[in-house]
């Protein structure tokens, strides 16, 4: 069981790092068991350096850079076992247009193995995906949902909507 | 093996039964602020196991049912059923189609249950166990909290459902 | 001192009260003291009831509609007293474009007496604005401001940025 | 009474003097992610005496120095300024324009000036106090966790500030 975990887990760290360097055109990551000992115990200290940047807490990187370092480790993780399902609740919220486009691309690649249902505010995710829902309350507090197509919710977001 | 429909009926903002069918590439859920969208992933989660009503954003188990609204009173039970197709055979099960559904009562009770017949919890997360389907890849409104912010501890827990 | 602490407190109640109105379109909303005896240490409760909904704990609420509920306590404290500087980072980014729209127009009116800096992603909020300042990284890891106006800005986003 | 000017110099991402001119309406800033959007509110934050190192997302006093990049070493002080148009007279001084100022050396120490003169970090309080400029109004990248998920009792410090 142990060397599972260590096996995975030397698997997702180089993954991790791999990924960063793909989000952040550069840069460089680790993941660290704080006691190795003791895989059922120990916990994993995350660190990372970006382009042209010193070696920082992560608490002092932006909001964008903080969801990147979080989605590297979650397609890192993806990358050692596809989980056939995999639910993201405006995991974009944060990107900016560029950054949007590398999400997007993550998932295109990764959807080959796993489902994604993302919710989304963003134009740019809208269009990369396969099918749309649009959740609304036409009656107040009372949701319903409609299955989509990216030109009738152009007109759906340009009307004075709820 | 993937998601192909998901039926909601008194869960949160959904009192009445209501059907989503899935395709087997990315789907994105869009639409206004307090819509219903994270209750819909919130409906997923619950039907997959869920026992943590904080990461429904609830505090007891009945803050999932429909509370009601100056229209319609509140519900006294909720169900949420999933289908999924399992032609690939990723849930050790010899049925190309596998459907697990939940439902509580406004009393506090919870039944599980695959393929129509009442099974026990610890039977639901086995058999998601064993498909590789854990809540550690449902990520709720605050990615960065939820993936970086954890103890270094909880985090190990990630990792051990990639294993 | 404790009848400024209460009066001050009456009207920020109401003035949230009313912004709660504002932002929801219809509603109902109240602060109250846990402790009302002991001004200097008093918590303050926070309860909401939005249009067709139950009464329910903040933590039911969805991102955008905590959003809100933050921004209507913000304009109240200043409908109480209009401080002269206030600065949002990214206030904006869990609301969808009907709210930003109420947002928008909230700043314009409470800009008169409050000097608003505010960072953003949503072009909604950047047409609003009287003036636009554009930071970028020519160099790796060094900032450098421009002060744009909304013609450029449109260039800028479209092109291949950072 | 309103900010006009805000200079930079030393002060995390922004190694060199930068100075921006601010209008008497609302300004937005905007650029993309890890640009230096929110070190700049940062800025702004330290000047106005912020003594919470956690609220600039830094652990000691020496993280808002310039850390330096490959091609640049990394600073060894750090100072913003801040500029106040006062012709309305909201800050109690017979002055038409107002400066503060702030410096910070790696080796820990803080200066704080006003209109070029060496002042103690409550004189600046206390002008600011009486001015009616708090932290309370400065809203980091978190709006409802600073606004709303406070305990009841930090609530209060934000009404203390308005009254
Ligand atoms: N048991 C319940 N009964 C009725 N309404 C509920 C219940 N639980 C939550 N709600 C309501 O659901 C709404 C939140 O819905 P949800 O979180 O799905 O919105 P959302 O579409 O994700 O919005 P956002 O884009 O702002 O995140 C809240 O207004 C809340 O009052
Ligand atoms: N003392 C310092 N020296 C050098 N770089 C620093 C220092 N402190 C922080 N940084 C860097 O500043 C960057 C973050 O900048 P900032 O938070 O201003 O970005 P932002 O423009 O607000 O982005 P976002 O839109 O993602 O919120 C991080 O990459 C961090 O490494
Ligand atoms: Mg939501
Ligand atoms: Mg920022």
């Amino acid at each position: 069981i142990r060397q599972d975990f260590n096996a995975t887990f030397q698997q997702v760290a180089a993954d991790f790092r791999a990924m960063v360097k793909v989000l952040f055109d550069g840069g460089d990551a680790d993941l660290s068991l704080t006691d190795p000992e003791n895989p059922d115990q120990t916990g994993i200290e995350i660190t990372v350096r970006l382009p042209g940047k010193r070696r920082q807490a992560l608490s002092l990187l932006s909001g964008g850079e903080k969801a990147l370092v979080a989605l590297a480790l979650l397609f890192a993780l993806l990358s050692a076992r596809a989980t056939p399902l995999c639910l993201l609740d405006e995991a974009d919220a944060m990107l900016d247009e560029t950054n949007i486009g590398r999400f997007c691309k993550l998932l295109r690649e990764y959807g080959r193995d796993t489902q994604f249902l993302v919710i989304t505010h963003n134009r740019g995710t809208m269009e990369m995906a396969d099918a749309l829902f649009g959740v609304s309350m036409a009656e107040e507090g009372v949701s319903q949902v409609l299955s989509l197509h990216l030109e009738e919710l152009r007109e759906e977001l340009l009307a004075p909507a709820g | 093996m993937y998601l192909t429909q998901l039926e909601i009926h008194g869960f949160k903002t959904f009192p009445t039964r209501t059907k989503l069918a899935f395709p087997q590439g990315i789907a994105a859920i869009v639409g206004p602020n307090g819509s219903g969208k994270s209750n819909l992933a919130d409906a997923i989660r619950w039907a997959l196991g869920e026992q943590s009503m904080l990461a429904l954003r609830g505090r007891k188990s009945e803050d999932v049912v429909f509370a009601g609204t100056p229209r319609r009173a509140r519900g006294s039970m909720t169900e949420v059923a999933l289908t999924f197709d399992n032609e690939d055979g990723t849930f050790p099960l010899e049925l190309a189609e596998i459907s697990i559904a939940r439902r509580a009562y406004r009393s506090g009770e919870n039944e599980y249950l695959l393929n129509g017949n009442r099974v026990r919890l610890r039977d639901i997360q086995q058999l998601l166990a064993d498909a590789g389907i854990g809540q550690g890849m449902m990520i709720g409104q605050g990615l960065v909290d939820q993936v970086l912010a954890q103890r270094p501890e909880d985090r190990r827990i990630l990792l051990e459902e990639a294993a």
